[in-house]
């Protein structure tokens, strides 16, 4: 995208718009611009490269270093609202580890959706990992209480629990997330050990409020952000960097296995800015 | 919220006399930021903000006792301008069956939605059938069919075929064969940018002939709306648009940035995971929900 040459407050003005246009959002867009301009007097390269550096900073000020195995099992709560990639990204972080050698069980906790313990299992299948699944309609927490249980007699070394898909908004079903959390902790001492949030990489200013929900629910430590090969730029991540300090930790970039890639924050903010 | 900070930017001025083209800047301000943290499509805010500034700096306003409701109601009759004017439900052909063509993003709602539309239908007194379009994703049928089930109404699958044209052709000669009154279509998501899955769609479409093509579209999607709506708008052309997952608190302003760049009516919202939760779109409630 080529911004109109100018004076430096309309390439300000160009980039502010930018930031809009990948859904970074109108405050965080605001305050990245104003951050630069303490540079003083750039030209437009300059001013672009200090666009992309603070956005950079945004994101690498966030903490936390999730999935390094630290328990064994390991264990991986995916959670997010409905349709964000959830599934297919945990068939993706099965497949990695499968391929490092490690033992994988799957907890298929949505015994909501309809075929979504069907849709897991292909994937299990295909992937090489073991699966624990109750009847649809099951409560989601004792699946978690058997998968994790299955897990230490197996000596399973990663268990990742999938979730059914839910909207914030919805109490019971957040309050379902912190109970699959306290039961998997019972089973397994610091578990879940990890619980990552999906977004979409289309989703707007919502992700805000997911992110604020489902952290208070259920202690999200690692954002996926899923659908990057689209045309969303999921620029709200840096929005939720600030706010909320979760790191991202990895980009869905497909729909197949290898297409996960681990988040990196300055070929995301170049992304952002083109 | 919006309605009050307007009148209150407005209201601070009466003291001063007549309102001066500067105040209604400022009040374009708030109703641009409004949009924006609604999700509205930046280049969408623009186009309206400057519509809105045409009619504001008009008489009407400029001299008006109360200028703050004066603004407030040209903002609402613009929005309401742009959404459309009533409720524009899916109207059935005159010759069955009628043929519903699904498509959108990957995780919109499509197979939802089906099965929703399906139900719907049904308790109009129509005899409808899903046609399984969704050869890629896992389980994908499984779930078209569980769903079907659930309404319950005929479903037509193939699960071993990965023709997806030669299936929906065959769905459909079951349609006709047997006088049905609808047919729905559900296809995989696709990325509107990927040119091979955009090929498909647009082939379905010529080979089957749709009533209505009806773009699916997630309603917490941001500023992409805009992308998605005229890439499936240019390419494969849309009769009407679905927004799904509106029973969260998204404002959903992609509403606003589908309309404005395909001028496709938005007929229905999804508000719910459970079959019945479907509404009837309403471009006045929705106005008001995108101000806030
Ligand atoms: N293009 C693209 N599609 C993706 C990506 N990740 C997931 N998908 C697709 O998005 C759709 C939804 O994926 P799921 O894994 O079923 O999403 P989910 O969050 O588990 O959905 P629910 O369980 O219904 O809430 C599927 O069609 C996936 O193939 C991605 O990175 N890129
Ligand atoms: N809360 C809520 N969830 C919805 C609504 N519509 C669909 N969903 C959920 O969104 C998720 C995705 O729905 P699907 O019907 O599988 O979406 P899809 O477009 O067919 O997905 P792909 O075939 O992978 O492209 C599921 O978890 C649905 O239950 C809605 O209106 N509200
Ligand atoms: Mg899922
Ligand atoms: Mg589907």
């Amino acid at each position: 995208k080529i911004l109109r040459t100018g004076d430096d407050s309309q390439i300000l003005e160009d980039i502010e718009e930018l930031l809009i246009g990948a859904d970074v959002g109108v405050e965080t867009a605001q305050e990245i611009v104003k951050a630069i301009e303490k540079h003083g007097k750039l030209d437009e390269a300059g001013i672009r490269q200090a666009i992309e550096d603070e956005v950079v900073s945004i994101l690498e000020s966030t903490q936390g270093e999730p999935l390094s195995l630290r328990a064994k099992p390991h264990v991986i709560m995916v959670v997010g609202v409905n349709g964000t990639g959830k599934t297919t990204t945990i068939a993706k972080l099965a497949n990695n580890f499968v391929s490092q050698g490690y033992e994988v069980l799957l907890g298929a906790c949505d015994t909501f959706r309809a075929a979504a313990i069907d849709q897991l299992e292909i994937w299990a299948k295909r992937v090489g990992a073991d699966m624990v699944r109750h009847k649809p309609g099951a409560d989601a927490a004792s699946v978690a209480y058997d998968a994790l249980s299955a897990a230490v007699a197996r000596d399973i070394d990663v268990v990742i629990l999938d979730t059914a898909g839910r909207l914030q908004t919805k109490k019971n079903l957040m309050e379902e997330l912190a109970k699959i959390t306290r039961v998997s902790s019972k089973v397994v001492e610091g578990a879940p050990h990890d619980v990552l949030l999906v977004l979409d990489a289309t989703t707007g200013q919502n992700a805000l409020s997911q992110a604020r929900a489902f952290s208070e629910a259920c202690r999200v430590n690692g954002i996926v952000v899923a659908k990057l090969d689209g045309t969303a730029k999921g620029g709200i991540v840096v929005a939720i960097a600030r706010r909320f300090k979760i790191p991202i930790v990895y980009i869905g970039t497909g729909e197949a296995l290898e297409d996960l890639a681990p988040f990196d924050a300055r070929v995301f903010a170049q992304g952002l800015l083109r | 919220e919006l309605t009050h900070k307007l009148e209150g930017v407005l209201k601070r001025l009466r003291g001063q006399g007549k309102i001066s083209e500067q105040n209604i800047a400022d009040a374009l301000k708030e109703v641009r930021l409004a949009l924006l943290e609604a999700d509205v499509n930046y280049k969408v805010v623009k186009q309206f903000t400057e519509a809105v500034k045409t009619k504001a700096l008009g008489r009407e306003v400029l001299t008006s006792i109360t200028p703050g409701q004066q603004f407030v109601k040209i903002v609402f009759d613009e929005l309401r301008n742009l959404m459309g004017e009533g409720a524009s439900e899916i109207s059935f052909a005159s010759v069955p069956p009628t043929v519903i063509l699904l498509a959108g993003l990957q995780g919109s709602g499509k197979t939802t939605v089906a099965a929703k539309l399906a139900r719907r239908f049904k308790q109009k007194g129509k005899k409808g059938i899903l046609i399984a379009g969704d050869v890629y994703r896992p389980a994908a049928i499984e779930q078209l069919k569980t769903l079907a089930k659930a309404v319950p109404v005929e479903i037509y699958y193939e699960k071993e075929n990965r023709g997806v044209v030669e299936i929906v052709e065959r769905g459909l000669e079951i349609a006709r064969k047997r006088v049905l009154d609808c047919a729905i279509i559900d296809t995989a998501g696709r990325l509107h940018i990927d040119d091979s899955m955009m090929d498909e769609i647009r082939e379905i479409k010529q080979r089957v002939n749709p009533n209505e093509t009806i773009l699916v579209a997630d309603g917490m999607t941001g500023q992409d709306a805009v992308s998605v709506a005229s890439k499936f708008s240019d390419s494969l052309g849309i009769d009407g648009v679905i927004l799904t997952k509106m029973d969260g608190d998204e404002r959903g302003g992609a509403a606003l940035s589908i309309k404005a760049v395909s001028g496709a009516p938005i007929r229905y919202i999804g508000v719910g995971e459970k079959l019945d939760a479907l509404e009837v779109f309403h471009p006045d409630r929705m106005a008001s929900r995108i101000l806030g």
